[in-house]
This record gives structure tokens, sequence and C-alpha cells, in this order.
């Protein structure tokens, strides 16, 4: 977080932004359900904080280290639930896991994602001096609330959630009086029906979300993949992440001058000109070679041995590196050179061993050199931070992507936020942290950036419902960078990206405090967007607890309030209805503007809505047809409405289907 | 025997205020099924009565079954699991 608020243009030096104008949130309690808290992280320090809002009805419960005590005017209340848990885990001993049974947290993900949303200011933090700056959250004085239900399970060592204890943590939170639930995990994809208890998240944020707390969720690290996003509930935000305009580059020296500026978190000395080797048959060997990151162990010690060495892998995750330098280590080799397709998922090396990625281009340049010259030499300096240009903004390679698999016409995710090699508080014995802090990638590390803008959006328009504030996030984001230039999709190729990269955009936090008009959502909606997707009149009675009937026929779910309109099935001309509630000037007048997407024609009736005193709400109408012959993939235009202040805009996705419920593949 | 897993009842809109009252019609609902007070509360896993109403218990298949069809119950599904993302 040392970088993404000033990137986001949320500095806490200027003196009158969103961030001053609410008091950074001070009267806001943002829960966080995830791994618990370490805290005594500096991040949770109160200097100057006031007493604990007066809505705020939790509290803090003691266990294995950890006591009421913990809790201060920043860290106002701490559960943890772990029930779900043991019943499913029975070899789980209390006794000698590692695990805390209480909210403290032992690995550090929960500690991390809090600090993102809602940490104080601490100054001067780095990672090995590596990313240097202030750590603090989105709404630096907004309380943190924190309910652990997630468990280390020490025979498989893994972390994981039960959702029977997380949708206790929701009940709990509900009743305690938060005003925004962050929760960094989900399932994977084939997703359970957002309108039924098969997924506990979407069931318990449906009644926080009717209790007007908003609801924010990590839309998974699946990508770049499409039909990867999950906690997909048109009640919920569903966070993508993005890079930021940062990076370490880590320059590497061939033995012919040749200078490459590789990425890395390398924070060791110099390693001057070292032998450097790319493991292959040289034609007349009885021994095995591997050239791939993932079987450089297969190896004999003396190839790698006092040697930098060149590997590749089609792996964009950082296990192939770690995996490469772990083999490399072993053999008493002094560094790793991992040419693989870009990613943005970049982790330091342990112990500071040096290790360092390159594209396949840059990898393939080293390649031939060494086979260029009998004595191939390299030499690897310490990476270092640069900000700003000529650093570009990315959709993350692991951010997962829409269309949403339950309800394609509901746009997923719905906004983005930085969330690659994001430095925040840890616990002091996480491996690769320096000092409490470290570098963590993830939609996880997305979706408090969310969490935190929403606090302080809350704080400013206390009535505003969810919807309206996700509203508002989604029709202001930034579709290029803070500076102008073109956001792209990281993947394999790089392209432009589009909503189902990132929903709306880049989150604004400024714009988003005057969105002009808002997309609204009440109860009355929802139960209208059940009805589309079939569930039947008693069950959806019981969901909101009155009454209620379905029209026949069923609506569309087109017709869903949504800030954005998505057609996946597109044949016969369709015709939709959006509603608007102007939260800006009294008397304003919009005029449309549409960029249809490609081979689609969009028609928007009226073409002007005039509000005044007494109109505060006008509808719309779309009338949406397709000159395409065959079926499509999904083309993308957008919808706005244009005032003198205000461009309000929501993003199009339409795809042509002449032969519906089609693979289209051939 | 048949073995117990973790489920979670989900029963919608929580139909009274005070959450005492919410749990012990959980309890009386758990009851009826398992046949016991002292069976229901050792299945009783959690009583969620604050945002909504259901709770998690464990149930075998067979219970699991009996406990959807009442026509109170919105949804009874197994237990899954999360992970950080």
């Amino acid at each position: 977080t040392t970088r993404t608020w000033d990137y986001l243009g949320l500095s806490a030096s200027s003196p009158k932004n969103l961030l001053n104008e609410t008091n950074m949130g001070e009267q806001i309690v943002i829960g966080i359900i995830d791994t618990g808290v370490w805290p005594e992280s500096e991040v949770f320090n109160d200097d100057g904080l006031g007493s604990v809002p007066s809505h705020w009805k939790g509290t803090c419960q003691s266990g294995e280290m950890f006591n009421s005590s913990h809790c201060n005017k920043k860290l106002i209340g701490a559960k943890y639930f772990i029930n779900g848990f043991l019943e499913e885990n029975k070899s789980f001993n209390s006794e000698e896991s590692l695990d805390f049974i209480s909210p403290r947290d032992l690995n550090g993900h929960g500690t991390h994602v809090a600090t993102i949303a809602a940490g104080s200011h601490v100054q001067d933090i780095s990672y090995k001096g590596l990313a240097g700056g202030t750590v603090r959250g989105g709404a630096p004085r907004a309380r943190i609330a924190v309910y652990k239900g997630c468990w280390y399970l020490d025979d498989l060592d893994v972390t994981t959630c039960s959702s029977a204890d997380i949708l206790k943590a929701m009940d709990e939170a509900i009743h305690d009086g938060v005003d925004v639930l962050s929760l960094s995990l989900g399932s994977a994809v084939p997703l359970y029906g957002e309108t039924d208890i098969r997924d506990g998240i979407t069931t318990g944020a449906f009644h926080a979300v009717l209790k007007g707390i908003t609801v924010v969720c990590a839309g998974g690290n699946s990508g770049p993949e499409a039909q990867t996003v999950t906690n997909t509930a048109p009640w919920i935000i569903t966070v993508a992440a993005t890079t930021l305009d940062r990076s370490f580059p880590t320059p590497i020296t061939l033995g012919n001058n040749k200078m490459i500026l590789g990425q890395a978190m390398y924070t060791g000395p110099e390693l001057g000109f070292t032998s450097l080797v790319y493991p292959e048959d040289p034609g007349n060997s009885n021994e095995t070679f591997s050239g791939t990151c993932e079987d450089l162990s297969l190896n004999s010690n003396l190839t790698m041995e006092g040697k930098i060495v060149l590997c590749f892998t089609t792996s964009s995750s950082s296990g192939s590196a770690s995996t490469a330098a772990g083999s490399v280590k072993k053999a008493g080799g002094l560094g790793v050179i991992i040419a693989r397709h870009p990613g943005s998922d970049l982790e330091p090396c342990v112990d500071d061993f040096p290790c360092v990625s390159v594209d396949y281009e840059l990898g393939t340049n080293i390649l031939l050199y060494i086979r260029s010259t009998s004595s191939p030499v390299l030499k690897i300096q310490p990476s270092r931070t640069l900000v700003g240009q000529p650093v570009g903004t990315k959709v993350a390679t692991f951010s997962s992507r829409g269309p949403n698999t339950i309800a394609p016409a509901i746009l997923k995710p719905d906004i983005a936020a930085p969330g690659a090699s994001i430095l925040a508080a840890t616990t002091t014995n996480t491996t690769l942290n320096d000092g409490g802090f470290i570098m963590l990638s993830g939609t996880s590390m997305a979706a408090p950036v969310i969490s935190g803008v929403v606090a302080l959006l809350k704080a400013l328009h206390p009535d505003w419902s969810p919807a309206a504030i996700r509203s508002a996030i989604v029709t202001t984001a930034w579709r290029t960078d803070p500076f102008g230039e073109q956001i792209d999709a990281e993947g394999s190729s790089r392209k432009l990206a589009d909503p189902f990269d990132y929903g709306g955009g880049l989150v604004n936090p400024e714009k988003a405090v005057k969105p002009g008009l808002v997309y609204d959502l009440a109860l009355e909606d929802y139960v209208l967007y059940m009805c589309s997707v079939g569930y039947n009149d008693s069950s959806i009675s019981q969901l909101v607890g009155k009454s209620t009937l379905c029209s026949n026929p069923r609506p569309s779910v087109l017709d869903l309030n949504l800030p954005s309109i998505t057609i996946p099935d597109l044949k016969e001309e369709v015709t939709l209805t959006r509603t608007v509630t102007n939260v800006g000037p009294l008397n304003s007048v919009y005029r449309v503007k549409v960029e249809p997407p490609l081979g689609v024609q969009v028609t928007v009736m009226p073409k002007k809505l005039v509000f005044n005193s007494e109109t505060k709400k006008l509808s719309y109408q779309v009338r949406v047809s397709t000159k395409h012959k065959i079926n499509t993939g999904f083309y993308f235009g957008s919808l706005a409405w244009i005032s003198s202040v205000h461009n309000v805009i929501i993003p199009l996705s339409v795809r042509t289907q002449v032969l519906q419920n089609y693979f289209d593949e051939n | 025997a048949a073995e117990s897993k973790v489920h979670i009842v989900y029963l919608g809109e929580k139909q009274h205020d005070d959450p005492e009252f919410v749990t012990e019609s959980h309890h009386q609902m758990l009851c009826s099924l398992l046949g016991s007070e002292e069976d229901a509360h050792g299945s009783m896993v959690y009583s969620y009565r604050h945002g909504f109403s259901g709770f998690a218990a464990k149930l075998t298949k067979s219970q699991a079954k009996k406990i959807a069809d009442l026509p109170e119950v919105v949804h009874v599904i197994p237990d899954s699991f999360y992970k950080l993302k």
C-alpha cells in the first residue's frame, strides 16, 4: 500500500479530498472475514482515534495468545469460528496445531487484507529497501473488526475456510454492526447458484446487503482464462486485480555487455560476472539435462554448481521460480534466470537467492548468447523500485475473468483495483516478511482496496444503498490508467482490457464521490432477479421474509437495474429498461451517448433525461439488435449519460447467438 | 451407521427479532427430526440467528433429505470449503 493510494489519487497530503472530507472513515466499521489478525502490528495503532462508533455492538473474544486487551480503538472486534472446520477435519489437533485457537492470525493473510482496507499510517516501510513509503489502508481511520473463519490444516499444509464458519461469521458481523464486509476468499468454478445457500458467502451477503451492509469479495485468481470469476451474485461487489505503476527492474548484464532489465525482488548483494549455463544436452553425453524450470533437479549438480542457470517455463506462477531457485541452490548454483510468459505473480526467492524473471523473448536472447560463446557469463545486480511511467497498468494475469458462468447477463467482475505486489502488514513469523510486512499478490489484495473506498463513500453518503455505492464506483471508473494510458489485460498474449477483465474499469475514488446518477437496487429488484432466474414464489418469500409472487411471464434478467448491460444470447431484437436516480444537482439535464459493440445496433429512448426537484428518478429503454449472421464472441461498447459536469458510463457487452446454447467450437 | 456430516439448513429471513427465540426454533426443528433434545444439542454446530435464519448441524444424508422436505426450509446443503484468494 506504499503506492496504492497515491496511485489512485487518494493522497493523505491533499487538503481536500475524499480521505479528508470523511475524516478518513473514522465512523465506519469494516468487517474482515479471513485468517484472523496479528494485533501487535503497528498498522493497528489507534493514535488519535476517537471513541468507538456508537452503533458498534461487537466484542473481542479471548483465546490462545489473544485477549480482549489486544483490541483497541482501531481493532474494535475480533472473533473466531472453528466449529465447522473441526467437524470436517477430525484429524486436526488443536493442542498441536501451529494455528492459534483464537482470532490471532497464523497465515498473515487476514492481517494483510485488513491493512489494505483500513490500516493506520506507518511510515518508512519497505521490503528490504524495495517499494518504500508509508503503509496505510484506504480508510486509515476506519475501525476494523476481524472474524477468523479460515484455519491452517497442518496435515495438508493448507489454509481452508468452512462455509458453515464463514456464514456464522457473516451472521455475527451483521449483528455487530459492521458497515462493510470484506471477503478475500471464494470457491472455484463450477459455481453453485447464487440464489441458494450452496454458496454461503452469497447467502450471507444477500442478507447483509438487505441491511445496508456493502459486501466486497475477491473475484478469484483463476485468470487469464475466461469464465473463471467467482463470488458473482448481483448484490456483491466482485473485484478484479490490476498491477500498479510500479515494478522492480533487476539489471542482468551478459558477458558481451548487453544489459537486460528483468523483474525480481532481489535484495542481496551484486553477483559479479559468473558462469552462465542453459542445461541442454551437448550431444555427446549420457547425462540427463533439462532447461525446464520445474525440472532443473534432473540435472547433475556438476551442471549447475557455481553457475547461474537459465531455464524456461510455461507457467506464470511464482511456484516455478521458487522451485527453480530451490533446485539450483541445492546443486550449489549461484543464481537462476527464469524465462516465462508475462505474468504478475512476482515474489522474492527464499534467503535472497538471486532469481530474476524475463520474458521468452529476452530469455531467448540470453540463450542465443550462451550458444554463441564458449564461456558465457552474466552479472546480476539488486532490484530497484521503478514508480510511474513507463510502467503501465495491466489487469493481472491471475485475475479471474468474466463472463459470469451462473448468470451471464450479470457482468462480473464489477470493478478492478490494484492487487499485485502489495506491501502490507503480516505476522512476524511469516516466510518472506521483512519486519512484519510482506508483498502479496491476488484478488485478495484488490478486494480490500475497494472495501476501503466503500468505507469512505459510506462515510460521505450514509444514506446510499450498497447498490448505489457499487453504481458510483462502476460508472466513474477509469478505463485508462490514472495518467490516461490504456489498461492492458495481461495474459498470453496481452490485449486491451475489456469489461470481463475489469468490469467498469479501475476504481477512481475521487470521481465516485459525485457520480451524478446511480443505478440503485432495492429488495423488490432482487426479488425480480430471483423470479427471472427461476426461483419459485415460496422460496423467494422465505428468503426475503414476506409474501412474493413472480409475474407471469417472468421478468427478464436483462432488466435488473445494474450499472452495466450484458446480453449473452442476442438473436432477435431485445428491449431492456434501466432506471437512474439523480444524486447530483437537482436541475440536471443528461444526454445519451452510445458506443455500440461491433455489429450491434443500440437505440436508447429517451435520448435526454431532465431532472428537477420533482423528478429524481427516470427510466430509459435500450433496444438492441444484431447485424451478425453467425454466433460471435462478446463485443464491447458503452452507454453514457452526459451532463455539463458528469459522465455516467456503463459497459455494454453483447454476444450474438444465432444458434443458442451452442458450444461454439469447430 | 450412516456418517453424519455438517449440513447447512437455510430458512431464509428470520421470523423473530429475538435471537434466543430464533435459536430455540432451530433446536425444536432439529429435535423433531432427531427425536431427542440431547441428540439435537449434540448435532447443532451453529444457529444463524442475527442476519437471517438457519443452522448448521451434523446430519446423515437421509436426515438432510428429511429436513429439506419441510416447508419452512429453503435449502439444505453439505458444508463446503473456500480458499484464500
